[in-house]
């Protein structure tokens, strides 16, 4: 109520603005699909398999105040507050690959033997802010 | 977070590598430093894509060697049984491994010995360049592969012997080696299943491996006769089954960055424990820490007092 008190003389259409801050921002920092094959790359020359990839990748808004849900380190929120209050051409904090899980490639080498190898990051499966 | 040159040479994986291209057309930022190339003496190709030199050049890159097609048949076998469909390594803990090379042979030397044994002899000396094995890739097992093409339906089963003895050079005769040290292994299986016939020569190759020896040479001779002498059948001669050389299989651990280390991502699943209580930030748990400490020393003044 007191919110509304404070603000009665806004338009309705800065209204729906105002109140839309409270609300759960649209594009939040979050992993999104990318599917790409190797032939696209021409590389499927050489990797036999997989055929497809998907390494997945991270974007959107970072919120001021970063709580637990990206289990950020507390050094987000500092760097949020010298890029406010101190300096901003630090940059805010952005949203990163968190977590990975990793890719097997089978691949001909350039002496015709095969590899078979398990390569460790490959796959983004979780995002957060730092 | 990545020094500049660490993020050029430091975590790109091997396999994004162009193999033949030649370095230095690139612009220097972009070269990987001379050690590390040693290891790497590639360029990535991810790299290449991204500058424009590269993506002018890319289409030019030398064709390669092409894989014996039932050598590419059992290594993409074992890609299945290793991996899902999605190409995450599958989390059976059985394997070690996080890297199988599979080589032929790059060139050999046949013989015939009809006198020496009975049956059907096949001998040959073989040449495997192991080149592409790096220092970082650990010998876990070695095993030599042999094909049979089992159109010709074979009913019985046969027991194999084979010779095997590692070569060392013979400057005087240029194309073929004499023989060093060598071991017999006996086999015995039924043709009717098996396509693939693999010999555990680990505790052979360990030694050469571990020494870095990249030119494996070794004669392997194949005995193979139809019949079952464990039940004293009448062992029905020869077996007449056309014998590819063998290719060798080997299972690494390759301890590089870049690799996956499966047991690692175990431990690291079981270590990380729930939070006991679920804070906003861990400033509140410090906060919460501070306050503690007051609260104790304010009691030890009051006791003291």
């Amino acid at each position: 109520e007191e919110g509304l008190k404070e603000a009665p003389a806004a338009a309705p259409r800065n209204l729906s603005d105002y109140f839309k801050q409270f609300l759960f921002p649209q594009n939040e920092c979050e992993l999104h699909n990318f599917r790409l094959s190797f032939s696209q790359l021409k590389w499927d020359k050489w990797i036999i398999a997989p055929h497809r990839y998907s390494p997945q990748y991270c974007k959107g808004d970072c919120p001021r105040v970063v709580g637990h849900r990206y289990g950020s380190p507390v050094h987000t929120m500092v760097q949020n507050i010298i890029y406010e209050k101190l300096d901003a051409s630090v940059p805010r904090p952005s949203c990163v690959p968190a977590e990975y899980s990793p890719l097997s490639v089978l691949t001909i080498e350039p002496d015709g033997s095969i590899v078979y190898k398990e390569y460790e990051d490959m796959i983004a499966t979780k995002c957060t802010c730092r | 977070p990545h020094s500049r040159d660490r993020a050029v040479s430091g975590k790109s994986p091997g396999f994004l590598f162009a193999p033949e291209d030649n370095p230095h057309r690139l612009h220097p930022f972009l070269r990987l430093p001379k050690g590390v190339r040693r290891g790497y003496a590639l360029l990535p190709p991810l790299l290449k894509v991204l500058s424009d030199q590269g993506r002018r050049n890319w289409q030019s890159e030398s064709p390669r060697l092409q894989p014996d097609s039932r050598a590419l048949r059992y290594m993409k076998r074992l890609y299945k049984m290793s991996a899902t469909k999605e190409g995450i390594p599958k989390a059976n803990k059985s394997h070690l491994y996080n890297t199988v090379r599979l080589f032929t042979p790059c060139s050999e030397c046949k013989h015939r010995h009809r006198e020496l044994m009975k049956g059907d002899i096949h001998s040959v000396d073989l040449l495997f360049n192991l080149d592409r094995v790096t220092a970082l890739e650990h010998l876990l097992k070695s095993v030599l592969l042999y094909s049979f093409d089992t159109s010709v339906p074979i009913s019985s089963p046969a027991t194999c012997v084979c010779h095997l003895s590692i070569k060392e050079y013979d400057f005087s005769s240029q194309v073929c080696p004499s023989a060093s040290h060598s071991v017999a292994f006996s086999l015995h299986f039924e043709f009717r299943k098996r396509r693939w016939v693999e010999i555990d020569v680990t505790s052979f190759l360990q030694p050469l491996i571990a020494t870095n020896r990249r030119n494996i040479h070794m004669a392997v001779n194949f005995t193979c006769l139809v019949g079952d002498p464990q039940h004293n059948t009448e062992q029905e001669g020869s077996l007449n089954v056309a014998l590819v050389p063998p290719s060798l299989l080997l299972y690494l651990n390759d301890t590089s960055e870049q690799a996956y280390h499966r047991w690692n991502s175990l431990r690291h699943r079981r270590k990380s424990p729930v939070r006991p209580r679920q804070r906003d930030t861990p400033l509140a748990d410090l906060v919460d820490d501070l306050g503690k400490e007051n609260a104790q020393s304010k009691r030890a003044s009051r006791q003291r007092r």
